[in-house]
């Protein structure tokens, strides 16, 4: 009993919307109606890395209209009876189109007391659901249960159907992968308009751009002392039209009738410029945060405080500070070996104990290493070290940890995982894995572990038959390797303790007998 | 010998019929001639129609008896939307994708 995931899918996250401006609906108010469509619409958007934006036109990804009876499709509706709407799964043309039966009572602000009448929200967060590519679902109390069933007042996503649309689009995007977009309070665009048809340009204005820290909307906020600028769009604009939404700054005092009080141990907010450990700090009005390339906020080494990003940090009370101890096993980056390397997403990733570097175009990128559970959270929360990582040749990423594998889609553990070794046909004697790696020689995967590799069949999800065969077959490598992975040069790479050997596909042996120093080619050391 | 005819079907039936084929409970169009089976897939239709009821009250989460009892009934007149709950290609692979 769970979600279903019908197949299609949008292959973009930036979907439009419209109502139809032929079949609008014959007794709702258009406007009430967009709105009930626009919040339908965003109970997904926060589950998910979709977003919508409402367009003017008929070819939106989703149209909504409204019909009676046979309206040109094969699913007529019956009138004020059991059938309420049906939507169209994700596709060109009518795909992703929400069907709503016009004879039916709907209501854009259901009262408990509305026997007869159908609640617009609840019927169209299903049919969205539809839209979006998600089946019914046997739940009771899911959203795409098939049986209408209302909305309560604190409506939250249930777990099923954040499970089926995230399983499809992924969660809302975390900053591991991407930046949060920030606000700045710069002057806002000028427009120009231009005429193309006779070619000249007319300019307006400028109006003088002065920025107001302090109550720049006093009609709209009477007893505020400040307003954010630009407002970020609330998130219950019909909830709480009055409350300004701070996508994460819970910390914020949130009432109205006070003056903003800033948090002074909020390392984006302190009240001078100050300059600690080399990085300056502006003043904060109004709370802009500084960019960084992957985390957001600086990387102080030993410093505790960084593994726990909830925990303020205390720059300046330094006796509340906890004595900074390294954790025995964070390795040293220009003096160790590796357990494994992977090439994902076209970079490297090295993976040592409890931590990994990542190493792009651009050399290593800075904060690392960082916990190998802070990428993939899914890990286990004892994690001591990972064995094998590979890039599947479906993108999907494969880590060996023990006895098992867990299967990410980017970062996202894929139900059903981790799964046994020997699910895969690998014999049940097997403690663990050394290496794996799709070889660019003849595009096959093999596992390797002591004295012996397979040869693994992506398709049928299982080693070969006359597997396992000895390491010899890898001339000069030995056994008990490290790692295995081919870089981008498209040469295949043997680790071992903290040397490495190019291998040679052809001939299969090494190039040179005696290995190189990791550190210093893959860590720039 | 003339073949076997069953009396014709209840209306509850001949609706609840029409309910399993527009929600894919039951694959559209039974060999029928007028309202008479032919005999032959008599038997084969009972239980296609029995099993149909089945899923049907195991998805809606009420008793699965195989009849259509009191509780089936009143699901079958409860708002719904109108997509089919097993889609067609569910039907080839035999489970739902």
């Amino acid at each position: 009993k769970r979600f279903a995931v019908q197949g299609e899918k949008w292959k973009h996250t930036n979907l439009t919307w419209s109502l139809s401006s032929v079949r609008r609906p014959s007794q709702l108010d258009p406007y009430g109606t967009r709105s009930v469509l626009s919040r339908a619409l965003d109970v997904w958007a926060q589950a998910s890395r979709l977003t919508f934006t409402e367009v003017n036109s008929d070819d939106a990804d989703i149209v909504v209209s409204f019909a009676k009876r046979y309206h040109d499709d094969a699913y007529p509706f019956d009138g004020r009876g059991s059938i309420l709407a049906h939507a169209f799964f994700p596709g060109s043309g009518r795909g992703g189109d929400a069907h709503f039966d016009d004879d039916e009572l709907w209501l854009l602000q259901p009262r408990d007391d509305d026997e007869d009448g159908t609640s617009l929200f609840a019927v169209a967060v299903h049919e969205f659901g539809h839209s979006l590519g998600l089946s019914h679902s046997s739940v009771k109390g899911a959203l795409m249960f098939p049986w209408y069933q209302g909305i309560q007042p604190n409506f939250v996503l249930p777990e099923d159907d954040r499970n089926g649309i995230q399983q499809m689009y992924g969660p809302k995007t975390s900053n591991k992968w991407a930046r949060i977009p920030y606000y700045r309070p710069q002057e806002p665009p000028q427009t120009t308009t231009t005429t193309t048809t006779t070619t000249t340009t007319t300019t307006t204005t400028r109006k003088p751009y002065i920025h107001h820290h302090h109550n720049r909307h006093p009609e709209r906020y009477p007893n505020r002392a400040y307003t954010p600028y630009p407002r970020t769009p609330s998130r219950y604009p019909s909830y709480y039209p009055e409350r300004p939404y701070y996508p994460d700054r819970r910390h914020y005092n949130t009432s109205d009738d006070h003056p903003r009080r800033t948090n002074h141990h909020h390392p984006y907010s302190r009240p001078t410029e100050t300059t600690t450990h080399g990085t300056t700090y502006r003043p904060r009005y109004p709370h802009v945060r500084p960019e960084y390339p992957t985390n957001p906020r600086p990387h102080y080494p030993n410093d505790p405080s960084q593994d726990n990003p909830r925990k303020p940090y205390y720059p300046e009370k330094t006796t509340q500070r906890p004595t900074t101890t390294t954790p025995s096993d964070k390795p040293d980056t220009c003096d160790t070996s590796y357990d494994a390397v992977a090439l994902i997403r076209g970079e490297l990733f090295i993976f040592k104990n409890r931590y990994h570097w990542r190493i792009g175009a651009r050399g290593r990128y800075s904060g690392y290493p960082m916990e190998i559970t802070r990428m993939w959270s899914s890990l286990p929360k004892n994690l001591t070290h990972v064995d094998a990582v590979y890039e599947r040749p479906d993108r999907k990423i494969a880590i060996f940890i023990g006895k098992e594998l867990y299967l990410f889609d980017s970062q996202y553990l894929l139900p059903g995982y981790p799964k046994p070794l020997r699910t895969f046909g690998l014999p049940e004697s097997l403690e663990k894995l050394d290496a794996a790696m799709v070889w660019g020689h003849n595009g096959n995967t093999y596992f390797y572990s002591g004295t012996m590799y397979w040869k693994y069949d992506e398709e049928k999800g299982r080693v070969d038959y006359d597997y396992p065969r000895n390491m010899a077959m890898w001339k000069g490598v030995g056994n008990n390797i490290d790692s295995v992975f081919q870089w981008k040069d498209g040469k295949t790479y043997f680790f071992k303790g903290k040397g490495f050997w190019k291998f040679n596909d052809l001939q299969m042996q090494v190039e040179n007998e005696r290995p190189s120093l990791s550190a210093s080619f893959w860590m720039g050391c | 010998a003339p073949t076997r005819s069953r009396p014709t079907r209840s209306a509850h039936h001949e609706s609840a019929r029409g309910y399993l084929e527009t929600f894919g409970y039951l694959k559209k169009g039974r060999p029928e001639v007028g309202n008479l089976l032919l005999v032959d897939s008599e038997q084969a239709y009972e239980d296609d129609f029995r099993i149909a009821i089945k899923t049907l009250q195991e998805f809606g989460g009420i008793p699965v008896t195989g009849e259509i009892d009191e509780a089936t009934k009143a699901l079958m007149k409860q708002k719904r939307c109108g997509r089919p709950d097993r889609e067609e290609d569910e039907e080839q692979h035999g489970h739902r994708r």
